[in-house]
């Protein structure tokens, strides 16, 4: 079984970098064999395992000039439980260059070689809708969309799920959504309780069990280029996303 | 005198939205004549100010249509001590349109006839480097750049820094550092005071006196479509913007 999950959302600043990272490491701890892909000009992901972007030879951009080779492009940050595919700003590039011939299946081509030595596939996306992320969301089989329990987080939610349905009726019949994920969760106020309950009320059983709670390790720990297990394993950081690793691998070994 | 502030950093979640209608908002208690624009596509400053953005006939997307006329797109929110130029998400295909001539002066020429009505106009920009950014940075003074002391927030600005320069020597010789305004501040942590220290030490004088600290009723404002001074006028949001204000006036009266 081997799954690509893509983690998006537009709205900036919600963890999705701090999820994929911290997801890709407890799946890899959980004995899952997991790559995870930067796929983000800002290139956050790789910057938080501990490299240095714009030393970076073989990004991710390889996958969009046809030249991914597996022995160059995927690496194996020290103390990372995950094979990594690196990004930095070069991959900006897609983005400007709107040719007219937009080819969404170019990373689900390249990607269809190397699919059967993992069972995970992570996708970090950038905060926007651009020929990357649709690039992602086209190759993947489901989405993670982490989620702020704040207003304007809750306001650009709509947007994004009717993006995912219209990738689903064009580029991509066989996305789903694998959860909304709630992150930086602060039990103590009032206004995460309320628009907690709220996305429960509204979106059910795709809202994961697991809740990543604000937690300032979690900001910590990609300074020193390591995951939150590594870091600090006895923090609530490291608690939600060994959880969430569990709750995903326990989802997909039923379906 | 008549200045055009752009709000802008292309990480995502770092407080531009907030600190574009709370910065107005404190400027118009102290007798400023201002003005803000929603140049994000996302339209949070639309909703933050009790707007709903799908209602909204006349946006911002008017600048780029030839089709601006004030009576029509300057609106005045209830509550709120300042002029108000809507958006919606109509304005992404601003973004989309690549087409080979792109203008980044088209902002700039519709603001000419209307910036002597206004002490300040400030820019809410979208979390990217697009077209709207660009024409937001051609048409503005002086940038306010929010920034995080988390890590990742850090890794960007350098990118920010540098596209501005590259504005300063192509579209717009005059645009400046109006300064780095630190968000979310939470002076318990340790990496919160390490990473201010450091910018401090690096950009000196470029980063604002006042910090606005991480205060949990700067998120709930927004959901009642009030700054945060008219939401609750005793909290330390409404403290910090108000010195924040106050500072952008002297820096800009002695100049
Ligand atoms: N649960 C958490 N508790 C506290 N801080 C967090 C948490 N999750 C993420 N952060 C911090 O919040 C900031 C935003 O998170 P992150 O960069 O992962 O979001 P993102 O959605 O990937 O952002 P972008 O849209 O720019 O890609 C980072 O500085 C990160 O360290
Ligand atoms: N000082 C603060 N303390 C606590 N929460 C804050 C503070 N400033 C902003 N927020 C909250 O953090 C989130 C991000 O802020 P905001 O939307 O203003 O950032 P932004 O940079 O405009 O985001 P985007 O890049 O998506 O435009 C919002 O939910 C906002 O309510
Ligand atoms: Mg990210
Ligand atoms: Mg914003």
């Amino acid at each position: 079984m081997s799954k690509i999950i893509a983690i998006a959302n537009q709205k900036g600043g919600v963890g999705k970098t701090t999820t994929a990272i911290n997801l890709a490491d407890t799946l890899g701890i959980l004995e899952k064999k997991v790559l995870l892909i930067d796929l983000d000009p800002q290139a956050n992901a790789t910057s938080g395992v501990g490299l240095v972007p714009l030393d970076i030879k073989y990004s991710s951009l390889s996958f969009f000039t046809n030249t991914f080779k597996p022995k160059y492009n995927i690496v194996k940050p020290d103390s990372a439980h995950f094979d990594f595919i690196p990004s930095n700003i070069r991959l900006a590039s897609i983005e400007v260059n709107k040719s007219k011939s937009i080819d969404l299946f170019k990373l689900k081509r390249a990607l269809a070689n190397i699919i059967e030595n993992y069972e995970y596939i992570l996708i970090d996306c950038s905060p926007s809708f651009g020929l990357l992320t649709l690039n992602a969301l086209t190759a993947s089989h489901s989405v993670i969309i982490p989620v702020q329990c704040e207003f304007y987080a809750l306001e650009g939610l709509n947007k994004l799920l009717r993006t995912i349905k219209s990738i689903k009726k064009t580029s991509n019949p066989n996305i789903d959504i694998e959860g909304l994920l709630i992150t930086m969760y602060d039990s103590r106020t009032n206004i995460s309780n309320q628009l907690r309950e709220e996305l429960i009320k509204h979106f059910e059983s795709m809202v994961f069990n697991t809740v990543i709670q604000r937690n300032i390790t979690l900001s910590e720990a990609p300074s020193y280029g390591l995951s939150i297990i590594k870091y600090n394993p006895n923090c609530i950081g490291s608690e939600n996303y060994l959880n969430l690793g569990l709750e995903l691998i326990k989802k997909n070994t039923n379906e």
